[in-house]
């Protein structure tokens, strides 16, 4: 019981989830080509990931960095920001995150997670997982058909992620370098911001462990 | 959606390969 950090439980399913929507966010909006997309299964519906070492590696590193300031609740919002030829933004994908107040009460459920079992055989565990399965694949599935609702971007676009902290970016520098050949930086404004923005809501997710 | 200031976000100073170097790649193999 005391050897589960739950921060960690709940970053490990959230870094899998980003990885997965990073993917899916670059193929459906184009923003490299498809003949690196591979369909693979995730949450039990087809999803298309990059084959392509440097930028797997890359998007890797990005959400490695991310996950302690996850765990220690210390995220805001991750955002997939894609980027014009003069690497203006031009659209973003916002995920923000924040903890349920049940979390704590969810604790015991997943550290004995065969226990208390209901009467139809199936533990309360199982019962909280599938749920968050259900709502990571329906979140897939927005953004898979998200290019449907948004214009095209202009062509040679690039990305960058962005990590928006509850506290001052500063506080936090030192936590997110954990891989020392992949330095983060504080993000200039007009990074952060684009003029006179249109938003969509995609999906809310609402779990007992996590709220996207 | 903008309420966030510079001051509360960080980035990768590295970039994610581009299109271009991507293209080259596949062209290479």
């Amino acid at each position: 019981r005391q050897d589960l950090n739950f921060g960690q439980v709940v970053a490990d399913v959230l870094c899998e989830f980003l990885e997965v929507a990073v993917h899916m966010i670059l193929y459906v909006r184009e923003v490299y080509p498809i003949g690196i997309f591979q369909k693979r299964k995730k949450y039990n519906v087809p999803v298309q990931m990059s084959c392509h070492p440097e930028l797997n590696q890359y998007i890797q590193d990005t959400l490695h960095c991310i996950k302690p300031l996850i765990e220690k609740n210390e995220v805001d919002r991750v955002v997939v920001m894609i980027l014009d030829k003069e690497h203006h933004p031009v659209e973003r994908f916002v995920f923000e995150i924040s903890q349920p107040p049940l979390l704590s009460v969810r604790l015991n459920v997943l550290v004995f997670p065969k226990l208390p079992f209901t009467l139809d055989g199936v533990s309360d565990s199982d019962s909280l997982l599938s749920h968050v399965e259900q709502l990571l694949r329906a979140s897939i599935l927005k953004i898979s058909v998200c290019d449907a609702i948004l214009e095209s971007n202009p062509p040679g676009c690039t990305f960058t992620v962005l990590v928006h902290t509850r506290d001052a970016a500063t506080r936090n520098m030192e936590k997110i370098q954990v891989i020392k050949d992949f330095p983060w930086i504080h993000a200039d404004e007009q990074e952060v911001n684009m003029r006179e923005p249109r938003l969509i809501p995609l999906k809310t997710m609402t779990s007992d462990i996590l709220k996207v | 959606i903008n309420r966030t200031s510079g001051a509360h976000v960080l980035k990768p100073l590295m970039s994610p390969p581009s299109r271009e170097e991507i293209v080259a790649t596949l062209l290479d193999h």
